[in-house]
């Protein structure tokens, strides 16, 4: 498909010498790094339409494509990610691209105290609140409200399959509102 | 609620994690088959000074071989939980770092935020992150340079009919997943996991030493006429990474498989881990799901 073509085209560029050891100026740095985005942009909902063939239609009762969007957070890494902090609930899939079966902590940013997690056995899954360092919290560029890291650890997760979560925060202003409060004199 | 507490150590079903009490530092890993290695880690740099040869985007030419340490103890706490315990230390305003032990997993992770990095008297800092083990490695110490067949590396010309020390950055090496040393009498092995690619030496006994980060003003004149300062939202650019820890036996298989292969196996786990994919939530009802 063209989508999978520019991304092949943008990976195959990005192999180059200079991508790879950043010899080269800052300007064609930067336009290594805009073709990979736009291309894995492009990708995104292309990856979205495949994954609605392999996942069952959650809604209706009509065995038909399902057209749940699927979307992928590029800034976990600074446990920013908008989607999941504007939803009330989530459906997580965790694609394991290993000819291996796996186990993953998932690390997500919390925007509430408490939260349900059930497994495809709609079981309840055990999780850990982790407060943010500061240092992540104050990373140049962050734009997130999330102060802790939603943790779980995502078991049997098939080989070249996946696994999915059914997560919904259970919102608390008050006691959110006074944890908030209480971190930001911590913070400072 | 995490409990912010003091006690300097974490452990999990594999591991106890010890700092020292005064320092802060990293100082033993200990393994519930009974193997403990000593490591200490801190971060240093090589600062850039005025030269002929300078460091630039093809070339490392720090002006001596050994780094500066950023401090001499840092302040840490601990957060606790049942999957996740952390020790957090600040080693300064631009480098701080979060040592971790997941329940189930036999590696120790530290992950680090560092930048940006300050410019003061100097032409630019290169910043690494050093492992100092009590492992006699006599030199030696094996890197991967593409992410499969581990190449032994050492820092001695052994060309040269008397043992000569090369200088550091001629004892720089691609370290794609992994960097390992190893001590032949007492069989230990350990090993650093990168998230991504990065250069890597064992320039002291015992010692491995990643360059996570560089921040210079000077150029190293193979015709970029451009210095490494790249920048983001007005200020230099903040890294954040990731390295793993894995040590044991070498000479012991653990389920078939021996110390390399285990390590081989997680590098490749951690670079081939699972994607997280998000769809809304609210159409799907609950006897649905």
């Amino acid at each position: 498909s063209y989508e999978l073509h520019l991304l092949r085209h943008a990976v195959a560029l990005t192999l180059h010498h200079d991508a790879i050891t950043g010899t080269s100026q800052q300007h064609v740095a930067n336009d290594f790094t805009r073709l990979l985005s736009e291309a894995m942009d492009t990708c995104s909902k292309k990856v979205s339409n495949l994954l609605s063939y392999l996942t069952p239609t959650w809604g209706s009762s009509r065995r038909s494509k399902n057209n749940q969007q699927f979307v992928t957070c590029h800034q976990m890494n600074v446990s920013q990610c908008r989607f999941l902090e504007t939803q009330d609930a989530i459906l997580l899939l965790v694609y394991n691209p290993l000819s291996v079966k796996t186990y993953h902590y998932v690390r997500l940013p919390a925007i509430a105290l408490h939260y349900s997690i059930r497994d495809y056995n709609d079981e309840e899954v055990e999780y850990q609140l982790v407060p943010l360092p500061k240092a992540v919290i104050n990373v140049p560029g962050r734009t997130s409200s999330a102060i802790q890291d939603l943790v779980f650890e995502a078991e049997n997760i098939p080989p070249l399959g996946f696994t999915a979560y059914y997560i919904t925060p259970v919102r608390d202003q008050l006691e959110e509102n006074s944890y908030a409060k209480k971190h930001s004199v911590s913070n400072s | 609620e995490a409990d912010m507490e003091v006690i300097p150590y974490i452990t999990n079903e594999y591991l106890r994690v010890s700092v020292n009490k005064d320092t802060g530092f990293l100082e033993s890993i200990q393994h519930v088959d009974g193997v403990k290695v000593q490591v200490s880690q801190n971060w240093y740099y090589y600062k850039q000074a005025q030269q002929t040869l300078q460091s630039g985007a093809y070339s490392f030419r720090p002006d001596s071989d050994r780094p500066t340490p950023v401090t001499e103890k840092v302040t840490y706490h601990a957060v606790r939980g049942s999957l996740v315990k952390e020790i957090r230390q600040r080693f300064s305003d631009w480098i701080t770092q979060v040592i971790r032990l997941y329940r189930g997993e036999e590696f120790l992770e530290v992950e680090w935020v560092v930048g940006p990095v300050p410019l003061g008297t100097d032409l630019g800092k290169e910043v690494v992150s050093v492992f100092s083990t009590n492992i006699t490695n006599s030199g030696e110490f094996s890197t991967d340079s593409n992410g499969r067949q581990m190449m032994r590396r050492s820092c001695w010309n052994d060309s040269t009919s008397h043992q000569q020390k090369k200088p550091v950055a001629s004892c720089y090496y691609p370290v794609t997943s992994r960097i390992c040393i190893h001590s032949l009498n007492t069989s230990v092995e350990l090993c650093v996991l990168t998230d991504r690619a990065q250069g890597g030496t064992s320039y002291n006994e015992g010692e491995i030493e990643l360059m996570v980060h560089r921040r210079l003003l000077t150029d190293d004149g193979f015709g970029l006429e451009e210095s490494l300062n790249e920048e983001a939202h007005g200020a230099g650019l903040v890294v954040k990474g990731k390295h793993r820890i894995l040590f044991g036996n070498f000479r012991q298989e653990v389920d078939d498989l021996t110390f390399s292969e285990r390590v081989a196996h997680a590098a490749r786990r951690w670079q081939m881990e699972p994607w997280l994919f998000f769809a809304s939530g609210e159409k799907i009802n609950r006897r649905k799901w």
